[in-house]
């Protein structure tokens, strides 16, 4: 599945 | 936010300037291959685009101007202040092996198909690989000074932490990123033979060298 919100790791 | 997430982060930055303290101290980036180098600064552009689209949080938009800055000085050193120095005779790893595969696979294997989706698929396989050229370089020469394996060490720890992270987050938060789990997995798989040999020999004050 898709992350939500972007993504939130480097 | 969890420990390993943040302690990832830390040694990922810490490999960096590492790298840069290095080359700034001995005014050298012998043994370092500007090729993978190049494909770090790639990676970093092309994921860290959103940058510009989305905000996610003060330690992220932060984290990644650090990483960027961090990427490019070092690309700036080595074929810029201290072209000099550089090895370009065995930084001799063919980029579009590379380039060329991580390219498709992007197109192919992503979660969206829009640009800037695509661009970070890129850049998390191209992340996984990168690390190639140097390798090779020191597959090559046969040998590394004990500053770039300490660099190595710590981006190979930063990755796995990573792994780690993403076993907390698959328990914590049901948080499951296939392509950067996947790729992440691969990229660890080629630090083993190198942290065996740190272990080995460098930890035991010995320097690396290959026989």
């Amino acid at each position: 599945q898709e992350p939500k919100e972007g993504h939130d790791e480097l | 936010m969890n420990v390993f997430r943040i302690l990832g982060d830390v040694s990922h930055l810490l490999a960096m300037i590492i790298l840069l303290l290095k080359i700034w101290r001995s005014k050298s980036c012998a043994g370092i291959s500007g090729k993978s180098q190049i494909l770090f600064a790639l990676v970093f552009t092309t994921r860290y685009l959103d940058l510009l689209t989305n905000f996610i949080s003060i330690y992220n938009t932060v984290m990644k101007i650090i990483f960027l800055a961090c990427s490019y000085t070092t690309v700036y050193m080595i074929y810029g202040k201290y072209r000099n120095t550089f090895d370009s005779e065995n930084d001799s790893f063919r980029l579009e092996f590379l380039l060329v595969p991580v390219t498709g696979l992007s197109f192919l294997e992503n979660y969206n198909f829009t640009p800037l989706e695509i661009l970070w698929t890129f850049s998390i396989y191209l992340e996984s690989v990168a690390i190639l050229p140097q390798l090779f370089m020191i597959s090559k020469t046969g040998e590394a000074e004990t500053i770039t394996t300490h660099y190595l060490f710590f981006l190979g720890l930063y990755r796995t932490l990573y792994l780690a992270n993403w076993i907390w987050r698959y328990h914590t938060e049901s948080f499951y990123d296939q392509i950067a789990v996947v790729s992440g997995v691969v990229q660890t798989i080629f630090y083993c033979d190198f942290f065996y040999l740190y272990v080995t020999k460098v930890l035991k004050g010995k320097k690396l060298s290959l026989p």
